[in-house]
């Protein structure tokens, strides 16, 4: 473990704390786009699939529960809880987010660090998490004006990966012979998605204005 | 065996 992995982590965490603050208190699910937090679900069950066969640390089990859980509890209510489902946009979030789950799967049956059913499905979490958020980010352009915690969320979703970028290139000077490439390389890709997110996000702060995403 | 690479990171 290393700080920048750390600090990806919890920022992780903390994005997942504010999405759980903003439906708990505001009862609203607004500007949120659905069929991103069920590619995360999705994602995670295809991620953690080694939750009972690879013990790694306590650390590294209880996040990834905390993971799971908290990703389907939010998917749960999103569908199911009364108040905030009638919040939730949902003529807004039509992106097709069917092929994002098909391209992810099919490059993983192509690209992958051996041919196993965990493996495969390892890496079609590393694809599918670096386009996750394409749904979410549509949504809030189409939303126009974006509230603080939404903002926030999506700031600290986007900042996780680019920190395990700084991670990976730590890890791969203390060790040269790692090599995480798929990985690393999807993890610059999604990094990359937010680049024009962030850039608004720093606009609205340096000027103290509110959010704003050209439609 | 050690050349099994162990998914540590989240």
């Amino acid at each position: 473990m290393n700080i920048f992995r750390f600090l990806g982590d919890m920022t992780h965490l903390i994005s997942i704390l504010i999405l759980l603050l903003k439906i708990y208190a505001t009862k609203s699910c607004s500007g949120i786009s659905l069929k991103t937090q069920e590619l995360y679900a999705l994602v995670f069950l295809t991620r953690y699939l080694d939750l009972f066969t690879d013990f790694i640390s306590v650390y590294n089990t209880v996040m990834k529960l905390v993971f799971i859980a908290s990703s389907l509890a939010i998917v749960w209510c999103m569908r199911n809880h009364p108040l905030v489902r009638r919040s939730y946009d949902k003529q807004l979030d039509t992106f097709r987010h069917y092929f994002l789950l098909l391209a992810s799967f099919l490059l993983a049956l192509l690209l992958h660090e051996k041919f196993a059913f965990q493996e495969v499905l390892w890496a079609f979490s590393i694809y599918l998490e670096a386009v996750a958020i394409l749904p979410q980010l549509v949504l809030l352009q189409r939303s126009g004006n974006v509230d603080n915690l939404t903002g926030q969320y999506v700031f600290f979703l986007g900042a996780y990966r680019a920190l395990y970028i700084f991670n990976w290139i730590y890890r791969y000077f203390i060790d040269p012979h790692f090599t995480r490439w798929i990985a690393c390389v999807s993890g610059l890709v999604q990094t990359a998605l937010y680049a024009d997110f962030f850039y608004y996000y720093f606009i609205s702060w340096k000027n103290n204005a509110k959010l704003q995403l050209p439609a | 065996g050690e050349d099994e690479e162990v998914h540590d990171e989240l």
